[in-house]
């Protein structure tokens, strides 16, 4: 699981039995306390914008209430929040559909035109099942009493070191292209781009990370490999051909993550705020051919200020 | 096992956490994603000098201990702060 705070939004992923939902009081009141931040308008909140999205699961019954099933967790969000709206996305007889909630924009909040940072706001999420047995192996380290790790640097823990090992083995930390090539001039163009990591080999298995480039984007991994219920989801706002200034494309991140994994299926989320977006529209088009991958839903939805794609694969 | 020394270095480890996870009994991995934008950009926050990193890291592991989990490492960067954590 991951937490990532900016200094206007923050995003929480939680896998498991985590109780995501029940932190929102707790949360609104701590803004209210320290920063002085109050977005009640009677008795519900109104920040900005707040998504809220999960595949279904695999296991609901061992969830907690809340999260047993959607609709509860629409009428947890509704009675919280103003304006939501939720939908199914993807194929009611199929059990891998995705939801989403998301607020309108709240627009008394926006006191000024957005950077261009904010409107080239994108975010990438593929989540992928039944990984190839060899693939997922790589994240299954056993009990790490049985493979001490080989570190240089004694500060860092068993869990720290075994977690870096495997980002490098399975180069995880060459999802985008920030330079560091061989040739001068790749190198000339990357110099300011900076990755730190932050990885973990969970005992016996599994696998979380953290990447923030640049020092203002992330990318996040989470894997749970265990046989009958494989499972590797990859997220992030990195705007790859930006960073790459062009040598890379959204598509070629997908291409790297899935040689990673080789899922038997994936479905892919695409938001982007839908001014100026290119990416947006020719990753619609670009995505229709996956190498090795038969196409089973496309979804394009319009929603306030933004625009998703929704894609779902199975392997040939 | 958290402790403000420890907070002053860009990166933070929680190694009694980490050394006592263990996996075995997890099962579920489709995540929950929450994103909340309390402001649609930097510039848009109040001009009061505190956002939302401004927050005590002591605070967000309160609202992380309501989510079921705890806070493996922190890395600081320019622009954001990156958790990992368990679960």
């Amino acid at each position: 699981s991951s937490l990532f705070v900016f200094d206007h939004k923050l995003t929480l992923k939680t896998c498991g039995t985590t109780t995501t939902l029940f932190c929102l009081e707790a949360l609104f009141a701590l803004v209210k306390q320290v920063l002085g931040w109050s977005f009640e308008n009677g008795l519900k909140m109104n920040p900005y914008k707040v998504f809220y999205s999960r595949r279904c699961f695999m296991f609901p019954a061992k969830q907690s209430w809340i999260h047993r099933n959607w609709n509860d967790e629409v009428n947890f969000l509704d009675r919280f929040f103003w304006h939501g709206k939720n939908y199914l996305v993807g194929r009611l007889d199929q059990a891998n559909h995705w939801n989403l909630y998301v607020t309108d924009s709240n627009q008394d909040l926006k006191t000024r035109e957005l950077s261009d940072e904010t409107d080239e706001d994108e975010t990438l999420e593929i989540l992928m099942t039944g990984l190839k047995p060899n693939k997922a192996q790589q994240f299954v380290i056993g009990n790490r009493e049985d493979r001490p790790p080989q570190s240089e640097e004694p500060e860092k823990d068993p869990g720290h070191v075994l977690g870096a090992e495997i980002t490098r083995t399975t180069k995880l930390d060459r999802v985008y292209d920030c330079g560091g090539g061989d040739s001068d001039q790749q190198q000339q163009q990357s110099r300011n781009l900076s990755l730190r990591e932050d990885s973990f080999a969970f005992s016996p298995c599994g696998y979380s990370s953290n990447v923030i480039v640049d020092g203002q984007y992330y990318y996040t991994l989470h894997v749970t490999p265990e046989d009958g219920w494989s499972y590797a989801s990859f997220e992030s706002n990195v705007p790859a051909n930006l960073i790459s200034q062009g040598r890379q494309d959204q598509v070629n991140v997908i291409r790297h993550v899935l040689d990673t994994f080789q899922p038997s299926e994936f479905c892919l989320t695409f938001f982007a705020r839908d001014t100026a977006n290119e990416n947006f529209y020719k990753l619609v088009k670009l995505c229709d051919n996956i190498p090795n991958y038969v196409k089973k839903d496309k979804i394009i939805y319009d929603l306030d200020e933004y625009q998703l794609l929704y894609l779902r694969f199975s392997a040939r | 096992t958290v402790s403000a020394p420890e907070m002053q270095s860009p990166t933070y480890i929680d190694r009694e956490l980490s050394q006592s996870l263990n996996s075995t009994d997890s099962f579920e991995g489709p995540e929950k994603l929450l994103e909340i934008w309390f402001y649609p950009d930097v510039e848009s926050i109040p001009n009061s000098g505190k956002t939302l990193r401004s927050i005590p890291f002591e605070n967000w592991v309160e609202i992380l201990q309501l989510v079921k989990c705890q806070v493996l490492s922190m890395n600081r960067s320019e622009k954001l702060d990156a958790y990992l954590l368990s679960e």
